[in-house]
């Protein structure tokens, strides 16, 4: 027996418009934990990780370890008919073949409840090692996500390099090209939109500006976004999901041959 | 000539 109550509602709409272009069916785990997903994109290029971690529930009750796989394209359209202020609640049962999603309007005078059909997906599960990252960036989204979309109209290809001087998107098509460089600013008045720049060793990477542009659509979940990056590895992009936990996209970076 | 390298080439699967 599973049964998760999430008074805010509009979190979870958020993080499903945040992964549901990305990646089209996964399996939602479900442990003593939280509430977690795994899955990369079909190319395999990008991989996302969600969780939300137990405590941010109401209620959170799950009995054994459960992992349900879902159409994130129809979990969406069932999410879609939950208000924004609604109170959600996912339940399910050991063994059974569907989830039902409960809309709780905040007066409760509105109950809804959707049943939506699990299946059977086979799941390959990477283990991500924690790792030290040559350079992280922390900016706010909303700049993030204006400059993946900017730079998208002129290339296709974004490289990232991080110096003393401050970090650099750069992108070249066939129109011409653009650099976008922004130094660090810890003198904000608001503590979401500075720009951190913590360097240990410069690095220059580059990566597919469709995936960039794909993660941003987690902008509304934070204010602020986190760039990690190395050159051995691929780029974490993290996004905070409230107090509870996070989604953070892996994009494998591009190569010069 | 980039080639875009996949998620496989740097994690392995658990």
């Amino acid at each position: 027996m599973l049964e998760l109550r999430l008074v805010q509602g509009s979190l979870l709409k958020k993080v499903l418009e945040s992964i549901k272009d990305l990646v089209n069916d996964a399996n939602f785990d479900c442990s003593s934990t939280g509430f977690s997903l795994q899955a990369m994109d079909s190319s395999h290029v990008a991989l996302v990780s969600l969780l939300l971690r137990s405590e941010g529930f109401e209620h959170y009750r799950c009995d054994r370890n459960l992992s349900m796989g879902m159409n994130l394209g129809n979990m969406s359209k069932m999410l879609k008919c939950a208000g924004n202020d609604d109170i959600i609640t996912i339940k399910a049962d050991d063994g059974g073949d569907t989830v039902t999603f409960m809309f709780e309007s905040p007066t409760q005078d509105k109950i809804a409840d959707f049943e939506m059909k699990l299946m059977d997906i086979d799941s390959e599960h990477l283990g991500i090692p924690d790792a030290e990252y040559h350079s992280i960036v922390r900016m706010p989204s909303s700049e993030f996500q204006r400059i993946c979309k900017d730079l998208s109209t002129i290339g296709d290809t974004v490289v990232i390099s991080v110096t003393k001087e401050g970090v650099k998107f750069s992108t070249a098509g066939d129109i011409g090209t653009a650099n976008i460089v922004l130094r660090q600013n810890t003198t904000v008045d608001k503590p979401e939109d500075a720009i951190v720049i913590e360097m240990n060793e410069p690095v220059s990477l580059s990566f597919a500006l469709r995936y960039m542009n794909s993660f941003t659509k987690a902008t509304p979940l934070s204010d602020t976004v986190t760039i990690s990056l190395s050159s051995e590895l691929p780029v974490v992009v993290e996004y905070k999901v409230a107090e509870m936990g996070y989604i953070r996209y892996y994009l494998a970076p591009k190569i010069e041959e | 000539k980039e080639t875009q390298l996949r998620i496989e080439a740097f994690y392995s699967f658990s």
